[in-house]
């Protein structure tokens, strides 16, 4: 028996609008703690790691832990049936191949619930392991966005430069080239509007910029991005979820041939 | 040149 009840249904939404389009079908593993979701896309260049705690569910039951395959262009459209005040409950039963999402809205007026068929997903479990980077910046997540946005139009790739005047994304394409450089930046009225530069050693790399543009579709689930770096690993770019997860998405570097 | 590293290589064997 599962059930997970989430007041604020919108999360989920911008969950799924956020990985959709990087992966088609991944299996939701569910314990007691929480559930998650790892997969790569089908090129194996990125992956996706997603982690949402029990704690940041109004009511959370999972008897026993249990992994469901799901397409995620499915559940998307199932998701967008759902108002973005609704509260969203997940509900499943052991054995059984079929998912239901129920929406209520929040004067209680409307109930609509969608079962969705299960799929079986062979899914490869990677580890992945926990790094020291030589590089972590925080910055707001509009701003990566915009950035990322802005040079797609120049070129198809980022270099991706931090040293300790700032981090540097540069582009070349056709047309020209492109250098957008932030400099740490705290003394700002909120914190989510700083930039914060956490440099070890100095890094440089090179990033496909159809990947990152897509990772900021979570721009809505938070006004933070954390790009962590080191050289001969792939980049995570971390959006948090507030008090409850985050989605991570893993890049593999382009290299010099 | 730029050639496209995959994730496989980081995370195989994990």
């Amino acid at each position: 028996m599962l059930e997970l009840r989430l007041v604020q249904g919108s999360l989920l939404k911008k969950v799924l609008e956020s990985i959709k389009d990087l992966v088609n079908d991944a299996n939701f593993d569910f314990s007691s703690s929480g559930f998650s979701l790892q997969s790569m896309d089908s090129s194996h260049v990125a992956l996706v790691a997603l982690l949402l705690k029990s704690e940041g569910f109004e009511h959370y039951r999972c008897d026993r832990n249990t992994s469901m395959g799901m397409n995620l262009g499915n559940m998307s459209k199932m998701l967008k049936c759902a108002g973005n005040d609704d509260i969203i409950t997940i509900k499943g039963d052991d054995g059984s191949d079929t998912v239901t999402f129920m929406f209520e809205s929040p004067t209680q007026d409307k109930i609509a619930d969608f079962e969705m068929k299960l799929m079986d997903i062979d899914s490869e479990h990677l580890g992945i392991p926990e790094a020291e980077y030589h590089a972590i910046v925080k910055m707001p997540s509009a701003e990566f966005a915009r950035i990322c946005k802005d040079l797609a139009s120049i070129g198809d790739t980022v270099v991706i430069s931090v040293t300790k005047e700032g981090v540097k994304f540069s582009t070349r394409g056709d047309i020209g080239t492109a250098n957008i450089v932030l400099r740490q930046n705290t003394t700002v009225d909120k914190p989510e509007d700083a930039t914060v530069i956490e440099m070890n050693e100095p890094v440089s790399m090179t990033f496909a910029l159809r990947y990152m543009n897509s990772f900021t579709k979570a721009t809505p689930l938070s006004n933070t991005v954390t790009i962590s770096m080191s050289p001969d690993l792939p980049v995570v770019v971390e959006y948090k979820i507030a008090e409850m997860g985050y989605v991570r998405f893993y890049l593999a570097p382009k290299m010099e041939e | 040149l730029e050639r496209q590293l995959i994730l496989l290589s980081y995370f195989q064997g994990c």
